[in-house]
């Protein structure tokens, strides 16, 4: 294999506990309480990461722009997409309006951040 | 993505998960890394989702994603999801959703449910094999038991193959990254191999979470599209994850 892959290299076996260079440190604990109403379950965790989130969202909106270079397709596009959240099984399409609520986003982006897979397995 | 499940001598599951992420969505010349990865770093979190102050099961997840792609059910099963690309992709089942066509499952809501309401690996195993799916997918399912892992290679209508664990057989570990586990990987993107590789290094009698922290800490199957890094084990209903990141050199995928 590492004649093949030059990028390929001997089994570390030294590696845990994490350090060093390609540790970037622990992903932050969070408790999501399903006795709260859809709309209300996300809220701590989406407000604590809402610029974070904001990024990723307009990263999403960057590449579909670069495909489809037309904002007012865009625009319609999520329209659409939000339209699409009223025909998504309960409660994931009222967690997602919470989602959209908590950190004043258009709907339609977060719909599209939360159907990413099915849009990129092409 | 790589997955893992091994089994140790005295029966002990593990399950442990690269998630790469970003493929071919924007090259950061400057930092030699991809744009979509790097923005979704800060975004990972590790959730309890409970009822009752008492937890249901646990994830790694994006903020703000409903839907879940690495959980644990505590005493019950692991679970992970590959990307499975498609020309029969989750493109046509939107496009069957947006006409009316409604009889799918996302995949990440599929995951959830069943994490939410499964009661046993066998339960869990059945839904992800036979529920019909708006795409592809690979589902890599452990158990709490001898021998209960396995690999389900989905198309959106139906499970084209599962692949088990079988000790007996000497198969006391699967590996499951982005190809058919019946085809070779593609020439230019082998993390199988190498993953195999380093767990049978490691050997059954040695084998832990830490050990597959190890071998998902060895590039290729660390690469510059890895997000994170989960480790999971379901009889505590263990899970932790971490943020990675792959200095040069290092592969692009």
């Amino acid at each position: 294999v590492r004649a093949r892959d030059p990028f390929a290299e001997d089994c570390r076996i030294h590696e845990y506990p994490p350090a060093g260079p390609t540790y970037k440190g622990i992903f932050p604990e969070y408790v999501i309480n399903l006795d709260l109403p859809p709309r209300e379950r996300w809220v701590q965790v989406v407000r604590e990461k809402k610029n974070e989130l904001r990024i990723v969202m307009k990263t999403i909106k960057d590449i579909v722009l670069t495909f489809i270079p037309n904002e007012k397709f865009i625009a319609s596009m999520e329209s659409k997409m939000g339209w699409l959240c009223s025909t998504l099984p309960y409660p994931f399409n009222e967690e997602i309006k919470g989602i959209a609520s908590a950190i004043d986003v258009p709907l339609g982006d977060v719909v599209v951040f939360n159907i990413f897979y099915e849009i990129f397995t092409v | 993505c790589t997955s893992i499940i091994a089994q140790d001598k005295t029966g002990k599951l593990y399950h442990a998960r690269n998630l790469d992420f970003g493929l071919f969505l924007g090259w950061d010349v400057q930092n030699s890394s991809w744009h979509t990865t790097q923005k979704l770093k800060p975004i990972m979190v590790s959730l309890d989702f409970q009822k009752n102050n008492k937890t249901v099961f646990k994830s790694a997840n994006f903020a703000g994603y409903v839907g879940i792609i690495s959980g644990v059910k505590p005493a019950l099963f692991t679970l992970t999801m590959n990307e499975r690309f498609s020309l029969d992709g989750g493109y046509i089942g939107i496009l069957e959703w947006l006409i009316g066509k409604r009889d799918g499952w996302w995949m990440s809501f599929l995951i959830r449910t069943v994490l939410e309401n499964g009661t046993s690996y066998e339960e869990a195993k059945d839904k992800l094999a036979n529920t019909k799916l708006l795409a592809p997918a690979y589902f890599i399912l452990g158990g709490n038991k001898l021998d209960e892992g396995c690999i389900i290679t989905r198309s959106r209508s139906a499970a084209l193959n599962i692949k088990y664990l079988d000790t007996k057989k000497g198969n006391w570990f699967l590996v499951q990254t982005n190809y058919d586990p019946w085809k070779p990987p593609l020439i230019i993107d082998d993390r199988r191999n190498p993953a195999i590789n380093c767990v049978n290094q490691t050997g059954q009698e040695k084998i832990a979470l830490s050990d597959l922290y190890n071998v998902l800490s060895t590039k290729p199957m660390l690469n510059k599209l890895t997000v994170g890094t989960t480790l999971l084990e379901v009889s505590e209903g263990h899970i932790e994850s971490y943020l990675r990141d792959c200095p040069n050199p290092c592969s692009p995928w």
